[in-house]
């Protein structure tokens, strides 16, 4: 009745690697037209996220890198989680997205709000 | 039985002028946490609209104003309509926000797919 993440869920996952410059992340989130960007390790282990909301706010700032703007403590998914229960995780942090996991910890896809909205527009 | 608009937007709507600098958008995303400005003149006409998206790609152009990085067509909403009406349009344009307009075509609040997943993660 409740669609699962893996249902409605963006894969595969577009990510970045945290000596990147911040000029990477713009030009992945232009030419892609989303806002979400994981950040691993070059074993894909998960380290941290960068949104365009966090690129926005490094204006005119100095920093170079994407260690340097992204959030280290991920709000993640499992792909078996029914989708409401993602949604409150969501609100509960004011967050627009989060990477989904699989019982491995690997990142798998990507699920956002947009992707929930969604939803709500299905005609019955 | 499907909510309004009006009964989830929020308001009221921060705006900013076309002849701002890019960075007064990005501090005001930072200040407030969200991503969608609508830009409007000194008598509330609305012109446009900017969100972290379109200060993100900005990164490292010569760009100085909002009114050189708005969206100028205006997908808009009215505070009458039914949600999924609001999430189909939200999903047609690839876009997540929406200001939201009453019948005097005056900007009222904004609505968004953070505001129409919280109605999914409702415990019922
Ligand atoms: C409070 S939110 C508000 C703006 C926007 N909707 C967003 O999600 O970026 C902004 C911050 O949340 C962080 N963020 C977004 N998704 C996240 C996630 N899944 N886990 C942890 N932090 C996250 C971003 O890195 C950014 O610093
Ligand atoms: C294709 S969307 C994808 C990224 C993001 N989720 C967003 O809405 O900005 C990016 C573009 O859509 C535009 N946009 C966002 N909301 C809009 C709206 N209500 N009407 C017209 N354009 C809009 C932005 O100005 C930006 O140039």
């Amino acid at each position: 009745e409740v669609p699962l993440v893996r249902e409605i869920m963006t894969k595969p996952v577009i990510t970045g690697l945290p000596d990147e410059p911040i000029a990477r992340a713009a030009k992945i989130f232009a030419e892609h037209n989303f806002d979400h960007l994981p950040i691993t390790d070059k074993q894909e282990k998960l380290l941290g996220i960068v949104t365009s909301w966090d690129v926005a706010i490094a204006t005119g700032t100095k920093k170079k890198k994407l260690s340097e703007i992204m959030t280290k403590k991920v709000v993640v998914a499992n792909e078996d989680e029914p989708v409401d229960a993602v949604a409150r995780r969501l609100q509960q942090h004011g967050i627009s997205g989060l990477p989904v996991t699989n019982t491995k910890g690997e990142v798998v896809g990507i699920v956002t709000t947009e992707d929930i909205s969604k939803l709500v527009g299905r005609r019955r």
